[in-house]
C-alpha cells in the first residue's frame, strides 16, 4: 500500500511541468523516505534527479518499497484536472501496482475526484552521481537565469558560462551576432534577488542552451536557483522544492574538439 | 565548434 497527500496540487503540477518537457517516462521510486525520479534525457545530455521527502506530504505512508513507472504526459493531463487549491492524493494499492490512482479534493470538499493511471514498466540506466565539491557554487534569483537563458537562446546554441571573483558571465554569439550578460554578486545575501557566489577557482564552460532553456521550466518552484560548476564536468542546476525536496538537473558540458 | 558530451561519458551506470 502506498499513499501520499499533499494540500495543494498546485506544487505536484509545478514539478510536473518543470520535467515533462525534457523526460517521456520515468521510475517513481517510492520508500519510507519519499519519493525519487532518476532518469536522463533521450539524448543522454541532461539528467533529472528529484526528490520529495516523506516529512513534506500532510500524509505519507509506503509499506514496500515500490517503483511506479509513469509517462509524464499522461500524468500531466491527469494533473491538469486538479485545481490549484486541490488536496491531492497518490494511492496504490499493491505492492508491485499496474495502475496508480489520483484523487482530488476541493477545498470545500463539495467536489471529489478521481483519476486511474496505467503504469509502464520501464527499463532505465541509472547514473552513480559522486558527491562533488565544485570550483564554482553560484546563487541567484531563478527568475533573472530564466531571462537571460530565454534572451540568449535567440543569439546561438551555446551557452558559455564564465564565473570569476567579479561575477558571473554569460556570453553567446551566433549568425545575427553577439551577447553577453554579467551579474555581479550583489551585498545582501539574503535577498531573494541576491546573487552571491563561492569561488574556489574561476570556470568557464560550454553548454547546450536547449537544455538550460528546459531546465528553467522549474522557475515557479524557487525563487532561487543554484548553478554548480567545475572545469569540464557537468553543470548542476538546482532549485528548491519549499522544505520538502528538491529538483536537480544536470548538464553534460560541450568541450572542444 | 565544441562538441557535445554524453553524461555516460562523466557519470558511470550503476
Amino acid at each position: 500500500m502506498f499513499e501520499a497527500s499533499l494540500a495543494q496540487s498546485a506544487i505536484l503540477k509545478k514539478v510536473l511541468d518543470a520535467i515533462k518537457d525534457l523526460l517521456n517516462e520515468a521510475n517513481f521510486e517510492c520508500t519510507d523516505d519519499g519519493i525519487k525520479v532518476q532518469a536522463m534525457d533521450n539524448s543522454h545530455v541532461s539528467l533529472v534527479s528529484l526528490e520529495l521527502r516523506s516529512d513534506g506530504f500532510e500524509k505519507y505512508r509506503c509499506d514496500r518499497n515500490l517503483s511506479m513507472g509513469v509517462n509524464l504526459a499522461s500524468m500531466a493531463k491527469i494533473m491538469r484536472c486538479s485545481s490549484n487549491s486541490d488536496k491531492v492524493t497518490i494511492k496504490a494499492q499493491d505492492d508491485n501496482p499496474d495502475k496508480v490512482s489520483f484523487i482530488f479534493e476541493s477545498s470545500n470538499q463539495e467536489r471529489i475526484s478521481d483519476y486511474e493511471m496505467k503504469l509502464m514498466d520501464i527499463d532505465a540506466d541509472q547514473l552513480g552521481i559522486p558527491d562533488t565539491e565544485y570550483s564554482c557554487v553560484v546563487k541567484m534569483p531563478s527568475a533573472e537565469f530564466a531571462r537571460i537563458c530565454k534572451d540568449l537562446n535567440q543569439f546561438g546554441e551555446s551557452l558559455v558560462i564564465s564565473c570569476s571573483k567579479e561575477g558571473i558571465k554569460f556570453s553567446t554569439s551566433g549568425d545575427l551576432g553577439s551577447a553577453n550578460v554579467k551579474l555581479a554578486q550583489t551585498t545582501d545575501a539574503d535577498k531573494d534577488d541576491a546573487v552571491t557566489i563561492e569561488m574556489r577557482s574561476p570556470v568557464t564552460l560550454t553548454f547546450a542552451c536547449r537544455y538550460l532553456n528546459h531546465f528553467t521550466k522549474a522557475t515557479p518552484l524557487s525563487s532561487q536557483v543554484q548553478l554548480s560548476m567545475s572545469d569540464e564536468i557537468p553543470l548542476l542546476v538546482e532549485y528548491r522544492i519549499g522544505d520538502m525536496g528538491c529538483i536537480k538537473y544536470y548538464l553534460a558540458p560541450k568541450i572542444d574538439d | 565548434t565544441p562538441i557535445q558530451n554524453d553524461l555516460q561519458e562523466f557519470y558511470a551506470l550503476v
